[in-house]
Parts: C-alpha cells; sequence; structure tokens
C-alpha cells in the first residue's frame, strides 16, 4: 500500500519535473529533483519505486518520460468532470482557478440553492438549482465533486453527489460525515496549514 | 527533526481529540485514537514520542492533557495575529472562515489595491491600501501573512510582508518565489486535493 504522503510528493514531483521542461530541460537526476522539492533523492527513489522503474542508473531520469509515468500514476494525462456545490465566496474562486483546469479537473458544472445564482453561468460554468443536481449529475457523467456550502448543508450535498454517481468527494465544510463504504471524501481545513506554520515559529523560538 | 506529516497527522489528531471532549470521552487510548483518524496506533504512539511520554501503560491517555500538549507543540496554545493580502473571492472566503478563528488564528488586517476595497470594513477587517501595508504590518505586530492575490504580484507581496516583519507565510498564488532564508513560506495549491482523490480513482480501477 502506497502512503498518502507519497501521492502528495508525486504531485510535487510532478510540479518541479514540469518547471524544469520549461527551462528546457530534458534529463534530471533523484539529486537535482532533491534541490528542486526539498526530500532526499533516497526519499525520491523510494516514492519512485512504488511505481515502477524509471531512469537509467548512472544516466539519471528523461523528465518528459518521467513526467508521464507521474501524470498516469496521479491519473491526471486524462481529463476529469467535476461537479461543484456551492457557489459562495469560496465556490466562486475554485470556479476562477486555473490550476485545477492546468491539471485535467475541469468543473463543469455548479449548484447552488440561492434564486439569485441559479440560472447564472460563471467562468464559463452554469449554476444549476441544487434541487435538480441528480439527474445533472448523471446526464454529465460527472465523476468528482467539491463541497463548498455550510456544515448545516454538507451531509445532504454528500448524499445527492453519491446519489448522482459521484464517488470521489473534496469537501471544505467543517463537522462529521457518513460516507458510504465506496465513497472517497477528502477534507480541507485551511486552518491545518497555518497550524504548520504556527509549529515551525514556535519551534524554532 | 520531526517529519512534516508528522505535523499534519497532530493536527488530525487535535481534531479527533477535541470531538471526543464534545461528546464527554474523558480518557482514550490509542487504538480509539487511531479508530478516529485512519492512522494505526503505532504510528501515533511514533508521532507522539517525538513530543515527549504521554499517557500511562496500561491506562491510555488524559484528553485535555493530550489536548494541551499538542496545542502547545503545535503552537495553537495562543493567539497568533494575521494579515491576509488580496480580498477576492479566495481571500473574502479565508476572511470569513470561522475555522481559523478556532484554532487561535486572528486575521486582523486586510490589503488591496483596489479602490473600492480600501477604507472598507469586512467581517470587522479594515482593508489597507496595500501601498500602507509595511506600516501597519509593523504596527500591528503582525506574524503570519496570506497571499490570496494573482502570481504577477505574489512576489511583491511577499517582499512587502518580510519588510513588515512577517516571517512565515502561507501563500495561493501560482509562480516561484524567491524567499529570504529566515522566512517560511507554505504553498498551497487545490488542485493537489483532487490529484490525491484522481489518484486513488484511478489506482482503484
Ligand atoms: N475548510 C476550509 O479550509 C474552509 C475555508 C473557507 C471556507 N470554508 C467553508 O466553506 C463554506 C463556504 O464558504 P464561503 O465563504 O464560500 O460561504 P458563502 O456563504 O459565501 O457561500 C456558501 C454558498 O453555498 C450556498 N448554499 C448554502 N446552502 C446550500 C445548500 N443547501 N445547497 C446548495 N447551496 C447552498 C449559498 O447560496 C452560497 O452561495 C463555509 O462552510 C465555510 O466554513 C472552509
Ligand atoms: N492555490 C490554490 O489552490 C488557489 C485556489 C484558488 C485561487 N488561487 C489563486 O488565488 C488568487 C486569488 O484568487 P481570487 O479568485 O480571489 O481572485 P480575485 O481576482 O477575485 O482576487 C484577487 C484580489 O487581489 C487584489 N489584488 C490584485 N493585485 C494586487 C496587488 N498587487 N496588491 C494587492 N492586492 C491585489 C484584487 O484587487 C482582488 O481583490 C489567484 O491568483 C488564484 O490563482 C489559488
Amino acid at each position: 500500500k502506497v502512503p498518502q504522503t507519497t501521492v502528495y510528493r508525486m504531485s510535487l514531483y510532478y510540479r518541479a519535473l514540469k518547471q524544469m521542461l520549461g527551462n528546457g530541460i530534458t534529463t534530471t537526476s533523484s539529486a537535482a529533483l532533491s534541490e528542486a522539492v526539498g526530500f532526499t533523492d533516497a526519499q525520491i527513489r523510494k516514492d519512485l519505486a512504488y511505481f515502477g522503474q524509471f531512469g537509467v542508473p548512472g544516466r539519471g531520469y528523461e523528465v518528459e518520460n518521467l513526467l508521464e509515468a507521474i501524470a498516469s500514476v496521479l491519473g491526471i494525462n486524462r481529463r476529469w468532470k467535476v461537479a461543484l456545490v456551492g457557489v459562495g465566496h469560496l465556490g466562486y474562486a475554485l470556479l476562477a482557478y486555473k490550476g485545477f483546469k492546468d491539471q485535467g479537473f475541469d468543473i463543469c458544472c455548479a449548484f447552488d440553492n440561492d434564486p439569485d445564482k441559479i440560472g447564472k453561468t460563471w467562468e464559463g460554468v452554469p449554476i444549476h438549482d441544487v434541487a435538480e443536481a441528480v439527474d445533472v449529475l448523471r446526464e454529465s457523467r460527472i465523476e468528482l465533486g467539491v463541497i463548498a456550502i455550510p456544515e448545516a448543508a454538507a451531509q445532504n450535498a454528500l448524499d445527492m453527489l453519491v446519489a448522482g454517481g459521484v464517488k470521489s468527494i473534496l469537501t471544505f465544510a467543517p463537522g462529521r460525515l457518513h460516507v458510504p463504504p465506496d465513497v472517497r471524501v477528502r477534507r480541507v481545513d485551511l486552518a491545518m496549514e497555518l497550524e504548520w506554520l504556527s509549529y515551525h515559529a514556535t519551534s524554532i523560538a
């Protein structure tokens, strides 16, 4: 079983390699990659070994080959159809964020319960009434869901996404959720990012 | 040296213990904590051991004691003054997010370059002209900074925060940043959260 942190680091390696390619670098080594991402070259070799044999000993890695391999491991060598529930401040920032499209994630429909928003199209994405969600999700064959609504409505949103056939969900709403066994939910709490900073600021002092 | 992932897990343990306390549970075990967070009890014991001896063998942990210990490790047993640069969709969602205050992070001033926003107060936070930032940061003794502006302006924002005495910065802006040696920057790219989901959705298939 691959540790969650290896998956996270694969995303970081992917970004560093993309940058190298952008700078015209076509071959690299685990030492050069280590310099770019801040993990030891031993850690990099251990992470990559979970997924196969890459590179030639002594000659390093072909950047394009390694990028393709990591993209296929992460599943970002294809497009994903994403639905967004809740188009408030956070939801709108996610709609507008180019970083999703760059990695193959296309938010193609959004849902809200605010009559002033329903029927509009923002950043090219139609906003539907949350009451119609299950039909729209099924018709559009949505694979990933993002929840950006208040805590009280989050469980309903999850149930609706699942009823619409979505099995992988990212949620920003706080609070406990009951998740069916075959559904995977990833929770984000941005306060934890500040806790990482406060940990380091405290441990230095 | 404590691994970054241990710090991340300490934030998760903190949240699970808080929930236990909310449910009236006053003592717990690494097995019960393991059930709540999804990591093995061996991993939990290993993580906690970085920071000291907690609990009594055979009798488990006092929830309140463990909470206090983790809070002090993470530096969330005190309040932190936070400045926000950029009050657009993402910035506003961060201003309004209660999860920051709950963990001791108080956004007490914000900066923008949009004349329609400067001088306003949103969610109790005054929005200053980014041109006056260095003075305001110094006077308010700001310790943490959050960057939520477009990539092109991010390096200027970092330099401004550093000139204002801020040494720990969370940034949502894409692109490379030149960071002085004694400053710590944490980058967030929410696309990586979707990549975690696409990895799992792909590896099951
Ligand atoms: N986890 C994090 O790090 C983090 C960060 C910021 C915000 N948040 C959370 O994200 C949520 C959204 O934040 P925001 O600032 O965008 O809030 P907001 O009030 O601006 O937006 C909420 C949106 O959800 C819609 N909505 C409400 N109930 C709904 C329902 N039952 N069905 C469909 N749509 C519904 C509203 O009409 C609105 O458009 C909040 O719960 C907030 O706590 C979490
Ligand atoms: N990393 C991530 O996961 C993630 C997610 C969403 C958005 N983003 C990024 O966050 C940034 C903000 O997103 P948004 O949706 O809030 O955009 P937005 O356009 O709504 O907000 C940007 C705000 O920054 C202000 N601004 C612009 N230049 C400035 C400067 N030089 N000094 C001070 N203020 C300035 C604008 O006036 C505006 O208020 C974008 O760069 C976006 O790519 C990142």
